[in-house]
């Protein structure tokens, strides 16, 4: 599950 | 970063250009639903606003710059500059019936309760169902210009590929965020009907119309 705010996407 | 997610966000960047194109050259935005430009300009803007606290490569950066300045531009063409050309009377979907709902699912379910993560998950929500002004607008005139049905393809397009690049994601990197996906699964769905009529009608030569 990812942290929150990595959002290395578009 | 892999093909299916690159050809996305090529697919995207074209979408986005073929629908600026289409109303500067021909200085018209008949058939576009303004509405959905509204969204799709809010999805960015909420969506990008880590591009002045976190620099993750100048490709992210000059593409998330791109988006942002080509949704704020095709809204200002549509509102502003072409507004004679703008179509209102059939771009009447009721949008607070989307972004309340969305607006209030962003703050029950989301990956950290800060309001960077907060509006990340509000534009993923809410880019899910952005195009439906535009679907509704369609049905309700009934046709679309062809430059608009390109336009539609490789917007829908788009987040299909990412759907790839997630399965892609999840099996070489184990990563995987249900948020997007499961958002990014919705948004492709209601295209569906959409690359039906395309594939069969517009790749033919013929107009897209409704009924079909």
């Amino acid at each position: 599950k990812p942290k929150g705010n990595n959002h290395d996407e578009l | 970063m892999n093909i299916f997610r690159l050809a996305g966000d090529v697919s995207h960047l074209v979408a986005i250009i073929i629908l600026l194109l289409k109303i500067w050259k021909t200085r018209s935005c008949a058939g576009i639903s303004g509405k959905s430009q509204i969204l799709f300009a809010s999805v960015f803007v909420t969506r990008y606003l880590d591009l002045f606290t976190i620099f993750i490569s100048l490709y992210n950066s000059s593409m998330k710059i791109i988006y942002i300045s080509c949704s704020i531009a095709t809204v200002y063409l549509v509102y502003f500059k072409f507004k004679a050309t703008y179509d209102g009377n059939h771009d009447t979907f009721r949008v607070e019936f989307l972004v309340v709902p969305v607006g209030g699912l962003s703050f029950l379910v989301n990956h950290d309760f800060s309001p960077m993560e907060i509006l990340w998950t509000f534009s993923i929500y809410l880019e899910s169902v952005a195009i439906l002004p535009q679907l509704f607008m369609i049905s309700k005139t009934g046709e679309a210009e062809t430059i608009t049905t390109h336009y539609l393809f490789f917007l829908g397009l788009y987040r299909g590929l990412y759907l790839i690049n997630w399965i892609w994601r999840y099996y070489f990197e184990g990563f995987f965020d249900l948020i997007a996906i499961v958002a990014g699964l919705v948004q492709t769905v209601l295209y569906c009907d959409f690359f039906y009529l395309y594939v069969t009608k517009v790749l033919k030569g013929k107009k897209l119309s409704l009924p079909a």
